[in-house]
């Protein structure tokens, strides 16, 4: 839905890594499927799919060979970040271990037009999210099975085994918990917003160290069918410098730190509103809650350059930044030398969006923790938690497990908790209570 | 399934490879390049 097209062009399916196996049609055409709670559609690729090539190589439903296929027939579209899929709907039954949820609405795809999908290892997604966010607003595969008195409790839960020496993937458990598979109690926090599985976040620490971005809270989404952890470019440039992760040096930070940042330190000095310092230094206009930016203006101003206006964009966004790192920095005593240099320094350390940033193998053990705070409990994540390996021996490379992902308010900014965080952390999906719950995994 | 009343689905896992690293950058910095070639070539 085009409504909500801006969250779900946040999904990078390339990166899932996690997947099992189900059965669709009777006798059950067998798909490996991603189980993922950051959508809630069920597609898979149709024996229909003549023109993609991703389709030649992966399993693909035929409806003729089931005797339990119901025609449907409406059009369906999804977009992702990492392509698209495009088919009609169908209704057949769909096991999933060893049950059987009957006139399953899902998706056939005759178009999966991206890259991604030729390399995948999945052949579909089954989406775990709430129906308020599903294409088509078909039911989920999970609220059939609750419907039809299949699972005891209106429960699930994911553990993801993070040993690289183990073959094992991990587990899903529809209808409760696996007391195997974590220690202690969960830490719950109640869903804010249905459609993901979204919820209030505290503070993101480096080293232990706030950093003060989402001490006023962040919403966060827990995501299984993300690999990394994705988050505002502010924290994660903040967590690159910390991590010493490779990033993109931006001219309009270095030009905003050195024409600006005296003015910005002594605003912050000064008490004055952080949120309201880019529009007092006229790089963004203020609209009582954060900085717009002045360069919007130029949109429909027809003597100003379109390009100029992107320039004035990005020098908006870097103010925002430089003003949360200094001020990040003057709760900690700085010097106002340290202050500018250490913003200075975070400009060489900005984030692609959405991409993938490399930091030195060598030096993993001696990288700091960085956790967050959700539910009143600090969930720490070690160098060895999101730090992801490629490759073995010495053309072994190592990414970071932090991605930067910038959604603007309202809805924004967004924390995906990714497998990166639900690895380390046992999660519950208790839609009963309509709660997400972590405890360290097992 | 177990008898705890449970319905436990085992997950198969997939190392981070280069390939699906390569598919992804083609995706983000080529892709419409890269589809364009498909079609010239009837791929």
């Amino acid at each position: 839905d085009s409504k909500d097209a801006d969250i779900v062009i946040l999904k990078n399916y390339l990166d899932a890594q996690y997947y099992g196996e189900i059965g669709i049609g009777t006798p059950p055409q067998k798909f490996t499927v991603i189980f993922d709670t950051g959508s809630s559609n069920l597609w898979v690729p149709s024996s229909k799919c003549y023109f993609s090539i991703a389709c030649y190589f992966h399993a693909k439903y035929k409806s003729s060979d089931s005797s339990t296929y119901k025609e449907n027939g409406k059009p369906a579209s999804i977009q992702y970040g990492s392509g698209a899929i495009s088919g009609f709907f169908s209704n057949d039954n769909v096991q999933v271990g060893n049950i059987v949820v009957k006139n399953q609405e899902f998706i056939e795809a005759t178009r999966e037009p991206s890259v991604s999908f030729v390399v995948a290892q999945f052949d579909g997604l089954l989406g775990l999210g709430f129906q308020e966010i599903s294409v088509g607003n078909a039911v989920p595969v999970w609220y059939k099975m609750i419907e039809q008195g299949l699972v005891s409790e209106p429960v699930f839960s994911f553990w993801l085994n993070r040993n690289s020496d183990e073959e094992e993937g991990g587990e899903i458990v529809f209808g409760g918990v696996d007391p195997n598979h974590f220690k202690g109690k969960h830490t719950y926090v109640p869903v804010t917003r249905k459609g993901y599985w979204q919820f209030d976040m505290g503070d993101v620490l480096i080293g232990g160290k706030p950093t003060g971005y989402c001490a006023g809270s962040c919403a966060a989404i827990a995501d299984s069918g993300t690999s990394l952890l994705a988050g505002p470019t502010t924290v994660i440039t903040m967590i690159n410098h910390a991590i010493g992760a490779t990033g993109v040096v931006s001219r309009e930070c270095r030009t905003v730190v050195q024409q600006y940042g005296q003015s910005i330190l002594d605003l912050l000095l000064a008490e004055v509103q952080p949120k309201k310092i880019c529009s007092q230094i006229r790089l963004c206009t203020f609209d009582g809650t954060r900085g717009v930016s002045a360069g919007i203006e130029s949109v429909v101003d027809e003597n100003k350059g379109k390009s100029n206006g992107v320039i004035r964009d990005a020098m908006c966004s870097a103010c925002e930044m430089a003003v949360v790192w200094m001020q990040n920095q003057l709760m900690q005593n700085q010097t106002q030398n340290n202050i500018l240099n250490y913003a200075n320094e975070l400009c060489d350390r900005m984030p692609n969006p959405m991409g993938e940033s490399t930091v030195d193998c060598g030096t993993v053990s001696t990288l700091p923790n960085v956790s967050f705070t959700i539910g009143g409990r600090v969930f720490d994540l070690s160098p060895e938690e999101y730090i992801l390996k490629v490759g073995e021996g010495p053309s072994a490379e190592c990414i970071s497990g932090f991605t930067a992902l910038d959604i603007p308010p309202p809805r924004g900014p967004i924390w995906i908790l990714g497998d990166v965080f639900m690895g380390p952390y046992h999660t519950v999906f208790d839609y009963g209570n309509l709660r997400v719950g972590f405890a360290d995994a097992a | 399934a177990s008898n705890d009343g449970l319905l436990r689905i085992g997950l198969k896992k997939k190392k981070l490879d280069p390939n699906s690293r390569l598919a992804a950058r083609l995706e983000s910095k080529n892709g419409e390049p890269f589809r364009s070639s498909i079609r010239k070539y009837n791929l």
